[in-house]
């Protein structure tokens, strides 16, 4: 889903 | 995780270990601002708020505790060590936060993907980071001598922005929607921010002098 692919950078 | 994404995050943890190497073991943060640890300590809080809630990998958490913890680490040296906090910069080192925090926070506000409370502070921990540099680089300006392992830090810390950038444009080609403006025009800012201070470091390098930046 969108939210685990934004946030998947540190 | 691509190559690029993978070198990038190695050198930013790089730049924190030869950081935390040199106030450890020399036990000296001469010519670290505070402020910039300060500013870092409080973007990783701000980004990591859903260490808890979102599990993406144990590489991402691992990587995330790393750089909360060291972050909160070196602003506890600067501040409280004993014998560190007497090298402290204090006179140079006098960018005020809230020039650069209060800014950014409004700005995260207005100009976001969601507006959920944790879309609102990964957003401006992005916006943060971007110029959270800025004190150091002052500092060094300000700073006659710069020592090897204060240059190597701010050349770890450029090296992590630049390989990111890399790893955006391979993710835009590789991956379907891979579309974060916010992100890459942030990311792209702090970059920016660094090529002054790449043009000065790769001229000490290759001439083998001591790296000093022009006032």
């Amino acid at each position: 889903d969108l939210e685990s692919e934004f946030h998947d950078e540190l | 995780m691509n190559i690029f994404r993978f070198s990038g995050d190695m050198t930013h943890l790089m730049s924190v270990l030869v950081l935390l190497l040199k106030i450890h073991t020399i036990k000296s943060c001469a010519g670290i601002s505070l402020k910039t640890q300060e500013l870092y300590a409080l973007v990783f809080l701000a980004r990591y708020l859903d260490i808890v809630t979102n599990f993406i990998s144990l590489y991402n958490t691992i990587m995330k505790l790393i750089f909360l913890g060291s972050s909160f680490m070196i602003v506890w040296y600067i501040r409280r060590h004993r014998i560190v906090r007497r090298s402290y910069d204090k006179e140079h080192d006098t960018f005020r936060h809230l020039f650069l925090v209060l800014p950014c926070f409004i700005l995260a506000l207005l100009i976001n993907e969601r507006s959920a409370f944790k879309e609102i502070m990964w957003t401006f921990s992005l916006y943060l980071e971007a110029v959270a540099i800025l004190p150091q680089l002052v500092l060094l300006q300000r700073t006659k001598n710069i020592d090897n392992l204060t240059g190597q830090y701010v050349f770890f810390l450029g090296a992590y922005r630049a390989l990111y950038i890399c790893n955006w444009i391979y993710r835009y080609f590789t991956e379907p929607h891979y579309v974060h403006w916010i992100t890459w025009i942030s990311g792209l800012v702090q970059t920016l921010l660094y090529a002054d201070f790449f043009y000065y470091y790769f001229n000490s390098w290759k001439n083998n002098v001591k790296l000093q930046l022009p006032a």
